[in-house]
């Protein structure tokens, strides 16, 4: 079962003007992130059952917390995958997904099953790929969107492949 | 692409390279490198036909360890520079552009420990800077205070203004307190405010906002000019009871982080900044899942 005691107790200890601030010794800095982390574990648990409850389906929800520097072994492994987009604002956005891919091409369905456009592009300093496509997502509410691979099509293909000379 | 230093390109302008210009844009805005340095020189509101000189770029202040006005080093608890004018941390970036039908985006790399993405979806009505700075080299012992740093022709009369927890804006005068006769001791420390969620300037026609995806230290040291606080690392303690100088251990931190650029007229920009700082501070959460999983509900 999910709790997300531990990271409300958390962010409590966090309201130090140290913790706001930064003016803590590093430990005490290095202890107050992991107060956090050990927080998000609990709660994400939470989320997860909260989220197969309002989709209807037992899931291994997997929460991606490096997406910042483009790092996600799921879906930088996955053939296909769900990615369900939660939206606490009370009204809907248009939001671009980016998520770090393998050299491959993929397909990306909205949740009624439409193809919906997608782009994959080099992660900036880095040889990383990601996919980016934009998820239309309700007010307070969420989208599950899937990606699938395109078998055989790799990335590079796409990239070099020889345009047909003009003719002269 | 790989641009020559701007000294090179000045002691021989007869060979300045072809000025190919670097731009990227979407159906509200419109953004301008500048092609020899690979900084952003300029930004346009298209639905407003604004355009707007901005030069953007990022700088350090040399951390002060005490000097012979005051023995008050910069630390956890105080930020003191020891001289009013800040450092480049590069005049040119090396730059990569990529255009795709989903963004476009340039990639500059100023230095080892210093780049940034600006970038511009479609629909999108502010420019994205992320930036990534660090870890803060320390070989040369001294301490840095490194800023983002927004230069514009805006004539802003001493005035800017900056939020206190997002909601209430704050207006700032450089060098003057509202509540007492302030004598100015710090130019710099003494004109920097919080910034929760974003700092503006405006000329009372066109104003030009920053917003930032955590708090930070901000101000506007001189007409025009917008500057943000994304990352310090000290070398002295600032003797106010930590006990410790800012100085992560190792390597040091690396951090990356976003401000998003706002062109508006003064009058209608309210409501751009607002919107787009509530999508900001309640961001969409992503969540993933390989799929396939049993029915929750048995029937």
């Amino acid at each position: 079962s999910g709790d997300s005691v531990p990271l409300n107790e958390a962010m409590a200890v966090l309201q130090h003007h140290d913790a706001v601030s930064g003016t803590s010794k590093q430990h005490v800095a290095n202890d107050y992130a992991r107060q956090l982390a050990a927080g998000w574990g609990p709660c994400e648990i939470l989320l997860s059952n909260a989220l197969a409850r309002f989709s209807g389906s037992k899931e291994e929800f997997v929460f991606c917390r490096s997406l910042n520097i483009s790092l996600c072994p799921l879906s930088q492994t996955a053939k296909s995958f769900q990615v369900t987009i939660y939206n606490p604002l009370g009204r809907k956005v248009d939001w671009m997904v980016r998520l770090p891919v393998s050299k491959h091409i993929f397909l990306v369905k909205d949740p009624s099953g439409t193809v919906v456009p997608s782009d994959v592009v080099v992660a900036p300093s880095s040889d990383r790929q990601e996919l980016l496509f934009s998820a239309s997502v309700p007010a307070l509410g969420f989208s599950v969107y899937s990606v699938t691979q395109v078998p055989g099509q790799s990335l590079q293909a796409l990239i070099y492949q020889p345009r047909a000379q003009k003719s002269s | 692409s790989r641009i020559k230093p701007l000294s090179r390109i000045k002691s021989s302008p007869r060979i300045r390279p072809p000025s190919h210009i670097l731009t990227i844009q979407n159906e509200h805005i419109w953004a301008r490198f500048d092609s020899d340095t690979g900084l952003l020189v300029e930004i346009k509101n298209l639905d407003q036909d604004l355009l707007l000189p901005v030069r953007q770029a990022f700088y350090w202040y040399n951390a002060s360890i005490g000097n012979s006005l005051s023995t008050q080093a910069s630390g956890a608890y105080i930020f003191r520079p020891n001289q009013q004018e800040p450092l480049l941390v590069s005049h040119w970036a090396q730059t990569r552009l990529v255009k795709t039908a989903l963004v476009q985006e340039v990639h500059q790399n100023f230095s080892a420990w210093c780049s940034q993405v600006v970038r511009l979806y479609p629909g999108q009505r502010h420019l994205e800077l992320e930036w990534t700075v660090g870890p803060i080299p320390v070989g040369d012992n001294w301490g840095k205070e490194v800023i983002s740093r927004f230069d514009t022709p805006l004539e802003t009369k001493g005035l800017f203004f900056t939020d206190s927890n997002g909601r209430e804006i704050l207006e700032r005068r450089r060098n003057y307190r509202p509540t007492w006769e302030l004598n100015q001791t710090e130019p710099v420390a003494g004109n920097y405010y919080p910034v929760n969620s974003r700092i503006y300037i405006t000329d009372g026609n066109v104003q030009l906002t920053v917003l930032t995806d955590r708090s930070q230290g901000g101000s506007s040291l001189r007409d025009g000019s917008v500057e943000l606080m994304v990352h310090r690392r000290l070398l002295r303690d600032d003797e106010r009871g930590v006990g410790e100088p800012l100085l992560e251990e190792g390597l040091g931190l690396w951090v990356r982080g976003r401000h998003l650029v706002l062109l508006d007229k003064a009058r209608t920009a309210a409501v751009g900044h607002r919107l787009q700082a509530e999508k900001e501070l309640l961001a969409p959460q992503v969540v993933l899942a390989l799929g396939g999983g049993i029915p929750y509900h048995p029937k």
